[in-house]
């Protein structure tokens, strides 16, 4: 967060709303929290928000403050493993980084042993923080997620995060998260969720349902760069995240595919898997593998003064390893094996990381999970995108930074990249649009930051909507959206209705005597959705027309809203009518269709529609994708 | 035979004016499987914003439950990651 924030123009000196801003609670479910860190200090806090009806599982070692006012932990099955301590406290590190980017206060100087220096912050610095401890060394219930859920909705907290989420796909109400998230926008509370990482091939997300808010990560403009320095002076750039400092010393250098251990041959130990390298042939080495090693793989290793990681695989998934570590593309992994081969003595040094400027940023994490959404497809999936690579925020210094148990290392901040730390800055930018529009509903913050993101470039996104949704989460400009897309309990239940969902299951879901009648079932194309969807075959010309109302939440005064279509492919067609609303009052609501025609000529085709006013531009995604 | 498994009970929304508790659920349980339910196979009752319960079951006791009335979904209690 030492830069993430400052990336997306939301700097220390915004705009805020304190005495609401303060009076916010984000529910953040994961694996606990630790209070000691900086990032939690309540210097400053008055008592918790009048509302906070939550508790504090206070024990020996644990309590909460003015900043942490509630804290619970989920263990349903009562069993406890070695690597976890019971109660809220974080003994993995995951669920402190969270919640200090939603909600940490700010710490000047905070950097991850020299990486990334600057100050960490959270989005919303005088918000609270409740934390719901439901992840432990061995995954998150759904058992203990809805129980988490349960209580958080009536706990009183305004925001959920959620940086977790399963592996298969489930229908909405086969799913702890979906179920919880529902239940929550029943009352008010918005859930963001991150979409998970298993990019970047399609249809990889989790976390869909229409009435969350599914992140995607990107990246910012800040990368770290480790170098490589051979005995030959010849330097090579890598990446990872590596806070050892050799001082230039040039170490042996070993290729681990002539060092195999029996009965392993080479083509097996070059890839450095645990147990097919000789490990008296790395000790006080620096080891070449062919393959990009996680944290704790490197027991292979074991006692290797380095790691020089060499292959294809993307170079945004970096990670901190317990020794000294670079990855490599193929082309200096080749140069290096080639001066391996040749050179009698070979050595080499690693360089500390640094943090170097990125061009092009930002882009979508190759690891970030792709749409279309599985079970709907015709509901734009992820929504949007925020940082997700290379996040430095808050850690436990009893946790080692790597996660490798040979890792002694001990920091106050982290730097670690998912979609799990995309989520948090959405939340906290969710949070922040509240502070200013207290009342508005879960969909119309949803459609705040989905109508004002930043656009992000089809052409450095191949997979376009389907890898960023309608782009990067712009925080400032979403407290001032022009018009929003709103959607209620009602409109769910309507568009569930149209998903097949029965009368009876839908009356005991919202228990507002619902009936899924011809007059209130809606399709998909109906839910007054803020992005336009659909999934079609290649082969097919299109004609679908989608239904939307629009409220006035800009201007007072008569505004006139004229449609613009932006639609760089020109394969579709795509009308809007009427083109042009106008708008007497706050508050207003006008409807509006959008049609769309024409046929797809490769595999996601995208365009977008701006309400413009001359004052706002009220942007919504639409892209055309081949359903195979 | 027929191993029991941790099962998610999902009732929806409370009815109005009305908490479930974890008794209801003992009741409905034992009215649905039989005596031999063994009220300590309910391990958990949501109770404070939505309706449901966890719960020890069999595969065919799932199934019963799951096709009466006021019951919206039965599914296994599985395991998700932090991403």
């Amino acid at each position: 967060t030492t830069r993430s924030w400052d990336f997306m123009g939301f700097s220390e000196q915004v705009k805020r709303v304190p005495a609401v801003e303060s009076n916010i609670i984000v529910g953040v479910f994961d694996s606990g929290i630790w209070p000691e860190s900086p990032s939690f200090d309540d210097a400053g806090y008055g008592p918790p928000p009048a509302k906070w009806r939550g508790r504090c599982e206070v024990s020996a070692n644990f309590s909460c403050n003015d900043k942490i006012i509630g804290a619970r932990s989920y263990r349903s099955n009562g069993k406890h493993l070695e690597n976890d301590i019971k109660g809220p406290i974080d003994s993995d590190g995951h669920g402190t980084h969270t919640a200090s980017t939603v909600a940490g206060g700010l710490v000047r100087q905070a950097s991850m042993l020299g990486l990334g220096l600057g100050t960490a912050r959270g989005g919303v610095p005088s918000a609270r923080i409740a934390a719901y401890k439901v992840c432990w060394s061995d995954g998150c219930t759904d058992a203990d997620i809805l129980a988490a859920f349960d209580d958080a909705i009536a706990d009183g907290v305004d925001i959920i995060s959620g940086s977790l989420g399963g592996s298969s796909v489930k229908d909405y109400f086969n799913d702890s998260i979906a179920i919880g998230s529902f239940h929550a926008m029943q009352k008010g509370i918005l859930t963001t969720l991150a979409v998970g990482n298993n990019g970047p091939e399609f249809t990889t997300i989790v976390n869909f349902s229409p009435w969350s808010l599914s992140v995607a990560a990107s990246t910012t403009d800040r990368k770290f760069e480790t170098k490589v320095k051979l005995g030959d002076g010849r330097e090579f750039n890598g990446v990872s995240v590596n806070t050892f400092d050799l001082n230039g010393t040039q170490i042996p250098l070993v290729y681990a595919g002539d060092i195999p251990k029996a009965p392993f041959d080479r083509s097996v130990s070059r890839m450095c898997f645990e147990n097919t390298v000789d490990k008296e042939r790395v000790k006080g080495k620096i080891v070449v593998c062919d393959s990009l090693a996680v944290p704790g793989g490197v027991v292979a290793v074991e006692g290797a003064a380095g790691i020089i990681m060499q292959d294809e695989s993307p170079q945004d998934d970096t990670n901190s390893y317990p020794l000294p570590a670079s990855h490599v593309g193929p082309k200096p992994g080749a140069l290096i094996l080639s001066y391996i081969n040749s050179t009698r003595v070979p050595t080499a040094s690693i360089m500390k990381s640094r943090g170097r400027k990125r061009n092009r940023a930002p882009f979508v994490a190759s690891f970030s999970s792709r749409g279309p959404n599985p079970i709907t497809p015709n509901i734009l999936k992820p929504d949007i995108s925020g940082p997700g690579v290379e996040i430095l925020a808050a850690w436990p210094s009893t946790v080692s930074p790597s996660g490798a148990e040979e890792d002694n290392k001990r920091v106050l901040y982290n730097v670690i990249s998912g979609t799990s730390m995309a989520c948090p800055h959405v939340t906290a930018a969710a949070a922040y649009v509240k502070s200013f529009h207290p009342t508005w509903s879960p969909a119309a913050l949803k459609s705040a930051l989905i109508t004002t993101a930043f656009p992000m470039s089809h052409k450095r996104n191949p997979d376009g909507e389907l890898a960023y949704g309608a782009g990067h989460i712009n925080p400032l400009g979403a407290v001032h959206p022009g018009l929003i897309y709103n959607a209620s309990e009602t409109d769910y239940v309507k568009f569930l209705c149209g998903q097949g969902y029965s009368t009876e299951s839908l009356r005991r879901l919202s228990d507002d005597n619902a009936s899924c009648s011809a007059n209130n079932s809606g399709t998909v194309f109906e839910l007054n959705y803020p992005s336009f969807a659909l999934s079609t075959n290649a082969s097919n010309p299109i004609s679908q027309v989608f239904r939307r109302r629009v409220t006035n939440v800009g201007s007072s005064y008569a505004t006139s809203y004229k449609a613009v279509i932006v639609n760089p492919w020109r394969d579709l067609k795509i009308t809007v009518k009427p083109s042009v609303l106008l708008f007497k009052r706050l508050g207003e609501e006008l409807s509006f269709e959008v049609r769309i025609g024409g046929q797809i000529r490769k595999g996601v085709e995208s365009a977008a529609l701006v309400w413009d006013d001359g004052k706002h531009k009220v942007r919504s995604p639409i892209t055309v994708f081949n359903a195979n | 035979e027929d191993p029991q498994k941790t099962y998610i009970v999902y009732m929806g929304s409370h009815p109005k004016g009305k908490v479930s508790t974890s008794s209801h659920h003992i009741r409905f349980l034992t009215e649905t499987i039989g005596s031999n339910f063994a009220p300590r196979s309910l391990i958990h009752s949501y109770k404070r914003s939505f309706n449901g319960f966890v719960a020890k079951l069999t595969e065919a006791e799932a199934k019963k439950v799951s096709e009466m009335e006021g019951v919206i979904s039965v599914f296994p209690n599985g395991k998700k990651q932090l991403h």
